[in-house]
């Protein structure tokens, strides 16, 4: 799964 | 959340919070770069529009305030509390940050996951966070001595870097999730640090123990 543009980091 | 990104988050935390500490301690900003401190400003802001467009968590939505508020606090303190403006070590802080901004905002226009002004800027931040801690690297080499204060609180940041590339690990291999952008500054931003302590521990430390009898 493409989680790339999630930007759930900080 | 992983092991190593919840000790990155808390190491970029605690930089904050020495920083802000010693700061209010001594009633003194210096050897504090305000240019760095500037850079940070704008990196938190650009990274973190996506508090008005996307929810992540309670966690996530709590540190980026944090990181927005702090950032502006310092220079609140560095600018006017406690002002540097007399001192001459500001004349020390003459790093041209135009440079870094105008190639983080090339570097945003070409590297992107799309082509939208959220995602640029998102993009412009990840890029300007990995040499905004120049200035005050360069600051350190022109005084050639680092205070406690300067070199606790990049070595919290640079921890900080380092927790976040196991943490990739783990997240490419667990999750599937391989941010590409993120990874590349972030070693960029890596390789800073590690050259700062190299240099640091080759100039500071191994010099005060060959002088020691």
């Amino acid at each position: 799964k493409n989680t790339a543009n999630a930007h759930d980091e900080l | 959340m992983n092991i190593f990104r919840i000790l990155g988050d808390l190491s970029h935390l605690t930089s904050i919070i020495i920083l802000l500490h010693t700061i209010n301690t001594n009633k003194s900003t210096t050897g504090i770069s305000l240019k760095t401190q500037i850079l940070y400003v704008i990196v938190f802001i650009t990274r973190y529009l996506d508090l008005f467009t996307k929810f992540i968590s309670v966690y996530n939505t709590l540190m980026k305030i944090f990181f927005i508020i702090s950032s502006v606090y310092i220079v609140y303190l560095i600018q006017y509390k406690y002002s540097q403006k007399h001192m001459v070590k500001q004349d020390l802080d003459n790093f041209k940050v135009e440079y870094l901004l105008a190639g983080s905002l090339l570097a945003s226009l070409i590297f992107n996951y799309k082509f939208t002004p959220l995602e640029i800027l998102w993009s412009f931040s990840l890029w300007l966070e990995s040499v905004a801690i120049l200035p005050q690297l360069m600051m350190l080499t022109r005084t050639g001595e680092a205070d406690m204060l300067t070199t606790n609180y990049i070595f919290c940041l640079g921890l900080y870097r380092a927790f976040y590339i196991p943490n990739w690990f783990y997240r490419y291999f667990a999750e599937g999730h391989f941010d590409k952008l993120a990874v590349f500054t972030g070693l960029i931003q890596t390789l800073l640090y590690s050259d700062f302590f190299y240099i640091y521990y080759k100039n500071v430390i191994q010099a005060r123990s060959s002088k020691l009898p």
